[in-house]
C-alpha cells in the first residue's frame, strides 16, 4: 500500500 | 571450517520456525561473535535480525567469517527432523557448497546427518543504529500473539499506543473497532506473567498487522516480548533466545492517512 514506507525509509545500505 | 554444536538443539528448531514464513531465503553469517543473520521479507517493509553468541554453544570452531546462503523453509524440513532434545551440530567447509546438520539423540543411541545444498544470495544489510526509544513494553510474549491474532480478525492494522494509563492495541474494520488495553503489572506470581512500560513520552504509531502476526511465530522461543517504539521509526519487537542470544523484529510504521 502507499501509506506503507521500506525499511530503507528509516535505515541506511551497509 | 565451521564447526557449532549446540546442545539444546530444540531451540535452532524454534529459531527457524520463526523465520521461515517472513523471509524465504538468507545468508547466515558465522564470526568469532556468533552465528547471526540478519534479513528483509520480500517487500522490504519487515526484518529479522537473529544473533546467537557464540558462547552460547557447545563447542564452537569458526577458523574464518563466513556466509552461509540458506533456503530457509528447506533448512526448517531437515530441521524438523531433529528430535527437540537432540544435540544438532553444524558443520561447513571453507569453500563448501553444501552444510551438514547432525543430529544425536540425548543418550547418543540414535546419529543423524543432513546435507543440504548452500545457494548464492545477494543480500542487502541494513545499518542499524542503536535507538533511545520512546516507550519501551515488556509482556507475555503468549497475550501479545493472542492480541495480534484477535485483532486481525477484525482490521488490517494495529495502531499501538503507549500512555500513562498502559499500552493501548486498537484496530478497525468493516464490522467495527476493537481497543485492547495492557497495564502496568508486576503483582504477578512468575516474572515472566509481569507487564512493564516504561515510557519517557506517548507514542502511538500504526503496524501491518499481518507482519505482526508473523513475528509472534517466535512466540515459543521466550517468555516475555520487549516492544520497543519511537515516533517515526520502526518498532523492535524482541524474543530472547534463551541466554545465548536474541531475535529481533525490525517493522516499518504506516504512515496516516
Amino acid at each position: 500500500a502507499d501509506n506503507q514506507p521500506r525499511l530503507s525509509a528509516f535505515f541506511a545500505l551497509k | 571450517m565451521l564447526e557449532l554444536r549446540l546442545v539444546q538443539g530444540g531451540l535452532l528448531k524454534k529459531v527457524l520456525d520463526s523465520l521461515k514464513d517472513l523471509v524465504n531465503d538468507a545468508n547466515f553469517d558465522c564470526s568469532a561473535t556468533g552465528f547471526s543473520l540478519q534479513a528483509m521479507d520480500s517487500s522490504h517493509v519487515a526484518l529479522v535480525a537473529l544473533l546467537l553468541r557464540s558462547e552460547g554453544f557447545e563447542h564452537y570452531r569458526c577458523d574464518r567469517n563466513l556466509s552461509l546462503g540458506m533456503n530457509l523453509s528447506n533448512m526448517a524440513k531437515m530441521l524438523k527432523c531433529a528430535g527437540n532434545d537432540d544435540i544438532v551440530t553444524i558443520k561447513a567447509d571453507d569453500a563448501a557448497d553444501s552444510v551438514t546438520f547432525m543430529f544425536e539423540s540425548p543418550n547418543q543411541d540414535k546419529i543423524a546427518d543432513f546435507d543440504m545444498k548452500l545457494m548464492d544470495i545477494d543480500s542487502e544489510h541494513l545499518g542499524i543504529p542503536e535507538a533511545e526509544f520512546q516507550a519501551i513494553v515488556r509482556m507475555p510474549s503468549a497475550e501479545f500473539a493472542r492480541i495480534c491474532k484477535d485483532l486481525s480478525t477484525i482490521g488490517d492494522t494495529v495502531v499501538i499506543s503507549v500512555t500513562k494509563e498502559g499500552v493501548k492495541f486498537s484496530t478497525r474494520g468493516d464490522i467495527g473497532t476493537a481497543n485492547i488495553v495492557c497495564r502496568h503489572n508486576t503483582s504477578v506470581d512468575k516474572p515472566e506473567e509481569a507487564t512493564i512500560i516504561e515510557m519517557e513520552e506517548t507514542v502511538s504509531l500504526t503496524f501491518a498487522l499481518r507482519y505482526m502476526n508473523s513475528f509472534t511465530k517466535a512466540t515459543p522461543l521466550a517468555n516475555q516480548v520487549t516492544i520497543s517504539l519511537s515516533s517515526d521509526l520502526p518498532v523492535v519487537v524482541e524474543y530472547k533466545v534463551a541466554e545465548m542470544g536474541h531475535i529481533r523484529f525490525y517493522l516499518a510504521p504506516k504512515i496516516e492517512e
